[in-house]
């Protein structure tokens, strides 16, 4: 399967 | 108890205007937003903004508690280290029952407290329940504002049909959304008579989009994200590319979101 991505990598620093 | 599935601990932060929530679950793959305005609340009070840090798996277990009828109180005092539930029903005919017990620790294997009954036909339904507080580091920066390519409108009872039945037949699932059509299809048949794509068309399902858009995603979150499915009759599927979904369900006063990162590559 593919892998995963990490949900933390898409936060932006505000 | 929407939450729970997805997170064990999490602040509730309070401020005069609404309680919100927003952590993301031990594998940092999914994120869950939830606010309840105050208009939300029979009644509400916010005296100093303040976190509650609160071990929701054991939240669940009390609210199991509660009867539909029950009206439910949440209290802090300040300084405190404990929530407070209250559990009021309005009807004597229910109203036998006394339960009162602290709950102190957050050590998830040690078992339920114990708690003392008493019973009497006159006094009201009262559940008194203290869940001790923690202090969480919360993600305290909202997710960016996100303009979506598409966003399907869809009955939310569909939803959470297509996704249960699909995780029957396989672990992961595709979501293609163009102009007239989305199409939901698993990745992983265990037989070829499974095989075809189940396109998903049901009625009442309305698409908005921009840029034809297909992602795949971890059943077994989207399962869970569709335990939410009670609180609202209409979910929201919020997509762009290589983002993650947006899975929304707004109810009166508030809404509850998930955001599930997407899988990479193919």
């Amino acid at each position: 399967p593919a892998p995963q991505s990490n949900i933390s990598s898409y936060f932006k620093s505000t | 108890k929407s939450c729970s599935i997805l997170v064990t601990d999490a602040n509730f932060e309070c401020n005069e205007e609404n309680i919100m929530l927003q952590a993301m679950d031990n594998s940092h793959i999914a994120l869950v937003s939830v606010e309840i305005g105050a208009p939300g609340f029979t009644s509400y009070r916010c005296d100093r903004t303040m976190p509650l840090g609160v071990d929701l798996t054991s939240l669940t277990k009390v609210l199991r508690c509660a009867k539909d009828e029950n009206i439910c109180t949440l209290k802090a005092a300040d300084e405190a280290d404990v929530l407070n539930l209250v559990y009021d029903a309005k009807s004597a005919f229910f109203s036998p029952f006394f339960f009162a017990f602290m709950w102190h620790g957050r050590d998830a294997s040690s078992p339920f407290p114990p708690f003392f009954l008493l019973c009497s036909a006159l006094l009201p339904l009262f559940i008194h329940l203290n869940i001790s507080l923690s202090s969480q580091t919360p993600i305290t920066s909202s997710w960016p504002e996100t303009k979506y390519d598409t966003r399907v409108t869809l009955p939310s009872a569909e939803f959470t049909r297509i996704v249960r039945d699909l995780s029957q037949l396989g672990e992961h699932v595709r979501i293609e959304v163009s102009k007239e059509v989305v199409r939901i299809s698993k990745l992983k048949a265990k037989s070829s008579a499974e095989d075809e794509d189940n396109d998903s068309i049901p009625t009442g399902v309305v698409i908005e989009m921009n840029q034809h858009v297909s992602l795949t995603f971890s059943l077994k979150y989207l399962v869970n994200f569709s335990k939410s499915g009670s609180l609202s009759g209409e979910v929201q599927l919020l997509m762009s590319n290589d983002v993650p979904l947006l899975v929304a369900y707004d109810f009166t006063q508030g809404y509850i979101r998930c955001y599930l990162a997407p899988k990479i590559g193919d």
